[in-house]
């Protein structure tokens, strides 16, 4: 009886160089997917789930964004006000999400 | 309130033409 079990050694084993390298990125994380920087997203994210009617207020947004200066988090919140993510609501110090997903 | 409104309308209307 034949117990040839012979494996089947068709090709040899391609190493594919040059593809599949994985973490090639040079990684600036300022741009994420949907153009907004990194401070932008967070500061979005939080207004986003801010679940009050009249929306986030700065200060909250602030404390909770502690490890960002205040500055930055200002100009997060401009931005996404010209850009019609967020706007402000029952005074200026209130914001709102746009995308109400 | 009108200015909320009025407020959030103006930003979508940004939003929608920053995607057009």
């Amino acid at each position: 009886s034949k117990a040839h079990n012979q494996a089947s050694v068709g090709r040899p084993s391609i190493s594919n160089s040059g593809m599949g390298e994985p973490g090639n990125y040079s990684g600036n994380n300022f741009m994420p997917a949907n153009g907004l920087n990194v401070v932008q997203n967070q500061v979005l994210n939080l207004i986003k789930a801010c679940p009050r009617p009249e929306g986030l207020n700065f200060q909250d947004l602030r404390s909770q964004l502690q490890h960002m200066p205040v500055a930055s988090v200002k100009q997060a919140v401009d931005f996404l006000c010209n850009e019609g993510h967020i706007y402000s609501t029952v005074d200026d110090d209130h914001f709102k999400s746009t995308d109400a997903e | 309130l009108v200015r909320i409104q009025r407020n959030k309308a103006a930003a979508l209307l940004r939003l929608a033409a920053r995607n057009v």
